[in-house]
């Protein structure tokens, strides 16, 4: 009773009942063996279609370097304590990427958290005075990268005392 | 008697998914290029 | 009917002017849609026959580019293969997905109403080239065209949002056209097209397993394919390679996707040959991920105490569907009813799972598999609930009178199953015995029932060459390599070590050194 799924398209081939006797299958299946899909049919070429395009000097990369796509090269990152301002490079440049999906990670694993009211990460810089089921209130770190107007202090991370963080901006 | 399944290149005790990583029927290659991934809308 | 005089050059111009703007640097998408629109003001999309003309010759040119590229060695390795030019076929598979993309809604068609014609032209062209090449039919050129469409339609574009269940389904239904039986050659690609990681987990998560009948007809059309090849042991190179294929699929879905392989596990062992056992017990050994299987070897372990046997397992599968076709439910409800004209019924059923001579010789037995298996699950089914309704209160007078038996096991179920197995030859024997050992599965009422039912028959019988044949359907399925089913395993356990059925006295046990250490292996084995 499948055939009410938009059955339409399984009409038979030109051998009436569209189905061959058991010897010509074999024969074909032993033909398909020698052309079988390669690992390369299924891999397209890598588009990367950079998001402000500027013309660069041809001996530059003109594609990305396959290692920004490997979990480990991120994981070295975060474990590195200078790497933690790439990982907010990448998270605040690469939007919309796998490269933005890994810094994510990786920063969570150094415990910071996003806000998604303030588009901040918070990380505790200590234990909360606070905390109930809705918030938890302290002193946090946050990474403030706003460089606005005359303001030279983004980039870079702050103490804030007295912040409460509402679980429901949690990300 | 069959095959030893464990020689099929797929680790049935992982605790991840194997779809993720599941190349193809033919080879016990993970599978190539960006794995499937969510970024939620918040980070745009 | 000829395609119209011009049609062919104008269709090439379209499709060099759209290579050159997928090819520009920084193409955009506004290009893409412009281009889009113009092609809808040429009347080329409207999904009617021009738009069929229209992608058949698109298809034409793309395909006849790629091939054009290509060169065969002789001989299985395939390094000196020079791989095959994708360019055109990629370039048309991106004009189909732009096309779906930048479609303009307001003509108040759905946006995606041209892709089942899109694919219908697709599936009629695969098809035909492959009636037509036959042995030098090249798949690789169609396998690279629905990659891109996988990756690409079953993106998760917001414009195809919630739309996404109508691609799979549509991509699902080609692949159903597409199936082995009806265009072999194109087998090994269609199986690593279905399993693909940007299909088969979408279909089999969306819409609340909305796509789970979709997949469970693509796993029948493959197991139908190979259903003769697999009924003798010996297979050839490809039917191998395909074979593993499956099993690593199978492995994936066990793994993944327990629950769709143990609710459909009905119509998958319908067209699995009965000699084809780890595969089957791939499909057996499923259970729900939220269970947890209580080690078979434990010892004094209580079955009768754990809460699932009460619970029924969830089948999708039509159990009826065969007892329908042949016209007996109606009397098969009836006998289980009344038990009225015992014998005649019993006579007349055991002749109607009988094939007629054609057809038992396309099928490879004298027997309705299908059939017997659909009996056997439904009696079990009908007998549980009539039982269920009544076991409490039956089952304290039953325990009282000192039969050791659960109540469940008498009644006109169970005169079915005993006729079946004392009257029926021995490949009907066999085949009966394997439906019933289909059933024993991961903790439930089927398990439970049909794993006393097994050792009722065994005791009740009182025929060795009964007995020996109810050991050997266990023994099969427990000498190849894992996985195991846990009902057959507790069922096996249960067997040789409940002094009640005297298991080790039996002659066939010792019938043979080698057997005798086999039966000692595998009770080791079992704990």
């Amino acid at each position: 009773d499948l055939g009410a799924i938009g059955d339409g398209l399984s009409t038979p081939p030109a051998n009436p009942g569209g189905v061959h006797d058991q010897s010509y299958n074999l024969q074909m299946l032993e033909a398909a063996f020698y052309k079988l899909p390669q690992p390369k049919d299924s891999e397209r070429a890598k588009s990367y279609t950079p998001r402000h395009p500027a013309v660069t000097p041809p001996s530059y990369p003109q594609v990305q370097a396959p290692i920004v796509n490997n979990p480990a090269f991120w994981e070295r990152l975060g474990a590195d304590n200078y790497g933690t301002d790439t990982l907010f490079f990448a998270f605040y440049y690469q939007q919309n990427t796998y490269q933005q999906f890994l810094a994510a990670k990786e920063l969570k694993k150094q415990s910071w958290r996003y806000h998604r009211k303030y588009n901040t990460w918070f990380q505790r810089h200590e234990e909360p005075k606070v905390a109930t089921d809705d918030f938890e209130q302290g002193t946090y770190v946050y990474f403030d990268f706003h460089i606005a107007n005359d303001e030279q202090h983004g980039w870079c991370q702050r103490i804030k005392t007295d912040f409460t963080f509402e679980y429901n901006y949690l990300e | 008697l069959g095959i030893d399944l464990t020689t099929l290149g797929l680790n049935l005790n992982s605790a991840d998914n194997l779809h993720k990583t599941f190349g193809s029927p033919w080879s016990d290659e993970p599978a190539k290029g960006d794995p499937e991934f969510n970024v939620p809308q918040c980070y745009y | 009917e000829p395609d119209p005089a011009g049609f062919r050059e104008q269709v090439s111009m379209l499709f060099a002017e759209w290579y050159r703007i997928c090819e520009l640097p920084g193409a955009s998408e506004s290009a893409y849609a412009h281009y889009v629109i113009q092609l809808h003001q040429s009347g080329l999309l409207k999904g009617d026959d021009a738009s069929d003309r229209f992608f058949r010759l698109l298809m034409e040119l793309s395909v006849s580019h790629c091939l054009s590229s290509e060169v065969i060695s002789s001989g299985p390795s395939q390094s000196h293969l020079v791989p095959l030019s994708f360019l055109a076929i990629d370039i048309y598979a991106k004009l189909v997905y732009s096309v779906l993309k930048f479609y303009p809604v307001d003509q108040g068609v759905s946006k995606l109403s041209l892709l089942p014609k899109v694919l219908a032209v697709t599936v009629k062209f695969i098809q035909k080239d492959s009636e037509e090449k036959k042995i030098s039919f090249n798949p690789r050129p169609y396998f690279r065209l629905f990659i891109n469409w996988l990756l690409d339609f079953c993106s998760l574009e917001p414009v195809f949002d919630g739309a996404n269940f109508q691609v799979l389904t549509a991509l699902a239904n080609a692949f159903h056209a597409l199936q082995p039986l009806k265009v072999p050659g194109f087998s090994f690609a269609w199986l690593e097209l279905v399993s693909h990681r940007s299909f088969m987990p979408k279909l089999l998560t969306a819409n609340a397993q909305k796509g789970w009948p979709y997949f469970q007809r693509l796993l029948v059309d493959l197991f139908q394919f190979m259903e003769p090849f697999l009924r003798n042991a010996e297979l050839g190179e490809a039917v191998h390679f395909l074979y593993k294929g499956t099993l690593r699929v199978l492995l994936v879905l066990l793994h993944d996707y327990p629950e769709f392989l143990c609710d459909y596990h009905f119509s998958f062992c319908d067209v699995i040959p009965p000699s084809c056992i780890q595969m089957r017990n791939i499909i057996l050994s499923a259970f729900p991920r939220n269970m947890r299987l209580p080690d078979p070897s434990t010892p004094n372990l209580k079955i009768d105490l754990l809460a699932e046997i009460s619970q029924s397992p969830r089948i999708l599968s039509e159990v009826d569907a065969a007892l329908k076709t042949k016209q007996i439910k109606s009397d098969i409800d009836e006998y289980l009813k009344t038990r009225q004209q015992g014998s005649l019924f019993l006579t007349e059923l055991k002749q109607k799972v009988l094939l007629s001579p054609t057809e038992s010789a396309r099928a490879g037995t004298r027997y309705n598999v299908p059939l017997i298996n659909s009996l056997v699950l439904y009696v079990g089914m009908l007998a549980i609930q009539q039982l269920q309704a009544r076991t409490a209160a039956h089952s304290q007078s039953m325990a009282s009178s000192g039969v050791s038996y659960p109540v469940y096991l008498v009644g006109a179920a169970l005169d079915i199953f005993q006729s079946f197995i004392m009257d029926l030859d021995t490949e009907g024997r066999y085949l009966f015995l394997n439906a019933v050992a289909n059933q024993l599965r991961y903790p439930n009422n089927h398990t439970h029932y049909f794993s006393f039912i097994l050792l009722y028959l065994f005791s009740e019988s009182n025929q060795e060459v009964i007995q020996e044949q109810i050991t050997r359907v266990l023994l099969e399925r427990l000498i190849v390599n894992r996985p195991h089913p846990w009902g057959l395993l507790i069922t096996f356990i249960e067997l040789i070590k409940n002094p009640r059925y005297n298991f080790w006295s039996r002659s066939f046990t010792r019938c043979a050194p080698e057997i005798e250490k086999l039966f000692e292996s595998v009770s080791r084995s079992c704990g």
